[in-house]
């Protein structure tokens, strides 16, 4: 969960 | 998602698309820097590796497939294909200078010390100063053509736009990254002195001439 949240990004 | 990232992915995403209209149709990359265009290609390698880990969205998934495709299709056709019309003269700064720097901060200040990581925030580092060598040679030319400034323009507004959806993050998801967060406040600063040149010149119609 909190490596999608900080790697949603592009 | 947000509106703020949206836009600042679609500018983003613009700027790659003036990039290659601009060498394609006027077959030349005169007044553009190579050595941008490869830290560009660097940055997106080493951030887009979780393209094979990690699936987050068919958004996400398709534009890290169009950053990095068009980032060495730009890098092929300015030292392939339009080899000849590269300004190698004047686009002479040292980018070993940015990447050693890049890769010993990202060593020292990460959020974990593992592989994917370490390249993640080695790629945000060196994403900040990326655009160096593109403004020394805007500089040592004096003059860039509109094509190329509105390129800066949409390139530079992209991380601006990132920033405020950085804002928005903090407090609609209270989520924070303070090393994405200072990089890209780097990243814009560094195109303050353009952004200004660009409202005052280029918006009016004129070529944006920097003070010799």
């Amino acid at each position: 969960e909190n490596y999608i949240k900080s790697k949603d990004e592009l | 998602m947000n509106i703020f990232r949206l836009f600042g992915d679609l500018s983003h995403l613009l700027a790659i698309i003036i990039l290659l209209l601009k060498i394609w149709k006027t077959r030349s990359c005169a007044g553009i820097s190579g050595k941008s265009q490869i830290l560009f290609a660097i940055v997106y390698t080493s951030r887009y590796l979780d393209l094979m880990t990690t699936y987050i969205s068919a958004y996400n998934t398709f534009m890290k497939i169009v950053f990095v495709a068009t980032s060495y299709a730009t890098v092929f056709l300015m030292y392939m294909k339009f080899k000849a019309t590269y300004d190698r003269n004047h686009d002479t700064f040292r980018i070993e200078f940015l990447i050693v720097p890049a890769v010993i901060l990202a060593l020292v200040i990460n959020q974990e010390f593992t592989v994917l990581e370490v390249l993640w925030t080695f790629s945000i580092y060196l994403e900040s100063v990326a655009i160096l060598p593109q403004l020394f040679l805007v500089s040592k030319t004096g003059e860039a053509e509109s094509i190329t400034s509105h390129y800066l323009f949409a390139l530079g507004s992209y991380r601006a736009l990132y920033l405020l959806n950085w804002v928005y993050r903090y407090y609609a998801e209270d989520h924070y990254d303070l090393i994405a967060i200072v990089a890209g406040l780097v990243q814009t600063v560094l195109y303050c002195d353009f952004f200004y040149l660009y409202i005052t010149k280029v918006l009016k119609g004129k070529k944006l001439q920097l003070p010799a």
